[in-house]
């Protein structure tokens, strides 16, 4: 049946009340990022890239509950959380507790591509996303690729 | 929140979910988005991704009880959708999900959710209450 996508906000008790001045830039940023989507698998691009394309899109919207849009708890923070998931191999990401970083689904693509673990939260999680801006300075070139030193072969270090 | 589900030319497929959780949580609070299998799940037959009320999402493994109903009773994505939704609490679950076939499912039992979904064939909706 070739591709196809779908996406969302919120869900919940919404009064049909909503005034136009509050529905309609919910309802253009839907179809803008669906538009952005549908474009991008039209050209063939995989699904896993866009479906973190339109998040992106949409936590940079300040009319949804995430990324700009985030709302505070009950100590005035933010904390974001987010998750990516490909089918075919399970491979996943996921992030929680962060307040300083402008897309947390990109994040979690990252930890899911550049480290061994599912989950990273809260400290962790910031020092990983600052360690990716570093690593994409001018001097990623010069970067040393981390030394993969060998797990101890007969510990059990690498289970839970 | 705000989620993603697709499946590209080639049959492959893919989901992700983001949200600023809950407005006056506790701080230090999860919610269902990062817990694979609850807000978010991808197999190799269907991407989901959910909206809602995040406690009940996780007790009811929202995500994956979808995948696991078209793995091992052979549900159709929409049938197995229908069915999570229809047994989770009244007002608290809403999700989008795709199949490797391409059929498109935009599910909730809330009186609203802000959806939109495309399909090659050309199917396009774009909504927030169920008219």
């Amino acid at each position: 049946m070739g591709w196809a996508l779908a996406l969302h906000g919120g869900a919940g008790d919404v009064p049909r009340t909503l005034p136009p001045e509050t529905r309609e830039p919910r309802l253009a940023a839907l179809r803008r990022c669906l538009d952005l989507g549908a474009a991008a698998l039209r050209d063939g691009r995989a699904a896993l890239d866009v479906v973190e394309l339109v998040v992106r899109e949409l936590e940079d919207c300040p009319h949804f509950n995430a990324g700009r849009g985030s709302v505070l708890t009950a100590d005035g923070t933010v904390e974001m959380e987010a998750c990516v998931m490909e089918g075919a191999t399970l491979r996943c990401g996921a992030v929680a507790g962060l307040s300083t970083v402008a897309n947390a689904v990109s994040l979690a693509r990252l930890v899911m591509e550049k480290t061994p673990h599912i989950y990273l939260a809260f400290d962790g999680a910031e020092a990983f996303a600052r360690e990716q801006i570093d690593y994409t300075q001018p001097m990623k070139g010069s970067q040393q690729a981390p030394q993969d030193t060998p797990a101890p072969a007969d510990d059990n270090s690498q289970t839970g | 929140t705000v989620g993603c589900v697709a499946v590209d030319a080639a049959g492959n497929l893919a989901t992700a979910t983001s949200t600023g959780g809950l407005v006056n949580k506790m701080a230090g609070r999860i919610g269902d988005t990062p817990v694979v299998g609850a807000g978010t799940y991808a197999n190799a037959l269907c991407a989901v991704s959910a909206t809602g009320k995040g406690e009940e999402i996780m007790r009811h493994t929202v995500a994956r009880d979808v995948a696991a109903l078209m793995e091992h009773r052979g549900l159709r994505l929409r049938d197995a959708a229908a069915r999570v939704v229809a047994g989770a609490p009244r007002g608290a679950v809403g999700l989008v999900a795709v199949s490797r076939t391409g059929e498109v499912c935009m599910a909730h039992n809330t009186t609203a959710m802000f959806r939109a979904c495309a399909t090659e064939a050309g199917h396009e909706e774009v909504g927030i209450w169920t008219d």
